[in-house]
């Protein structure tokens, strides 16, 4: 038996923040290492 | 923002855009989710939730299930991109038409920064290892795997990558090239496969190589986008087999500053697993790459 999981496309959060104008906001507070998810204790 | 948690950044999630739909407890209620393959958690916004970015997403409410129960741990994780506080409960998660019963999960009574506000989805479930999981839940799949509700102990279609270090999906890369040439990772490097991060990201330096590449250039100089078809696919070189990514897939720039502790890291993430259909093997610790047809 195969189980599938359909996934649905959604907007993503950077369209989300773009319309809303927040985008560059976002950008300016949030310029961390994507590596951070994997060290956490490093940061 | 709460107090308790500062502000955290998003980064990771900024461009997914594939979700999928759980239910939890009985009745069921629905959840829009990340399918993370970076982490091991599952947790999504609770009734007990007062921070701003509950207030735009489907809230639990164990009251309205007859098949919760409650615990005293707590949880709280923190994703690299966003943090999040709360308690643990169990119940019965429908997934793929699977009935994941007593399974642990996180009710989120925190949660950071008011950008969370605008995410497409309500929660996140895990796909990583349980060594890497928060307050030792177990994890979605090996709670799954563990009850025999599945036959094979992966979650997608099997070719051939060794795993380097049980935890996260890492692997190891030969090669990075552009025209044949190493741009980056010419001694082999490491490599996670993320679902839950949406760019193709690596170290400074080796993306500026990229980005210093002759073709990349003139295209920028140009600002001409319509030519992007023109620069050249970057390569992977994973197991002595080449996986090509094509620059309609990676054409964005990416900021940030590495530190990972063993040396050079890439993230495989949505634009990689994009292209390939990717397979997750917990039987044999292994990860599997197929070009989608």
């Amino acid at each position: 038996i195969i189980y599938k999981v359909p996934l649905v496309r959604k907007k993503s959060l950077r369209r989300n923040l773009s319309e809303h104008g927040l985008l560059k906001d976002f950008l300016k507070k949030h310029n961390r290492n994507p590596a951070s998810k994997y060290f956490p204790q490093a940061e | 923002a709460p107090t308790l948690i500062d502000e955290q950044p998003l980064e990771n999630y900024l461009d997914v855009e594939y979700f999928g739909t759980i239910g939890i407890g009985t009745p069921a209620q629905d959840f829009t989710v990340i399918f993370d393959t970076g982490s091991s958690n599952l947790w999504v916004p609770s009734v007990y939730c007062s921070s701003l970015a509950c207030t735009n997403h489907n809230l639990f409410n164990p009251q309205d299930s007859s098949t919760y129960q409650s615990t005293s741990g707590t949880l709280s994780i923190t994703y690299g991109t966003g943090s999040m506080t709360g308690i643990l409960g169990y119940d019965t998660v429908q997934v793929g038409g699977i009935s994941d019963t007593n399974q642990i999960f996180g009710l989120s009574e925190t949660e950071p920064g008011s950008f969370l506000y605008y995410a497409p989805f309500d929660g996140i479930l895990g796909l990583a290892y349980p060594s890497i999981s928060s307050s030792g839940a177990t994890p979605v799949f090996d709670n799954i795997w563990d009850q025999g509700l599945v036959s094979q102990d992966l979650f997608s279609v099997y070719l051939s990558c060794k795993l380097v270090a049980v935890g996260y999906w890492q692997i190891s890369v030969d090669s990075i090239t552009m025209n044949g040439e190493a741009i980056a990772c010419a001694e082999g490097c490491q490599a996670i496969v993320d679902t839950g991060t949406s760019l193709l990201t690596g170290p400074t330096s080796p993306i500026a190589n990229i980005q210093s590449d002759r073709s990349q250039r003139e295209l920028r100089r140009r600002g001409d986008c319509s030519a992007i078809s023109s620069l050249p696919d970057i390569v992977f070189t994973i197991n002595g087999i080449q996986y090509p990514v094509p620059p309609s897939a990676y054409i964005l720039q990416v900021r940030g500053a590495w530190t990972p502790e063993s040396g050079e890291l890439w993230i495989l993430g949505d634009v990689f697993i994009r292209q390939y259909f990717t397979v997750f093997d917990r039987a044999n610790n292994q990860v599997g790459l197929a070009p989608v047809a």
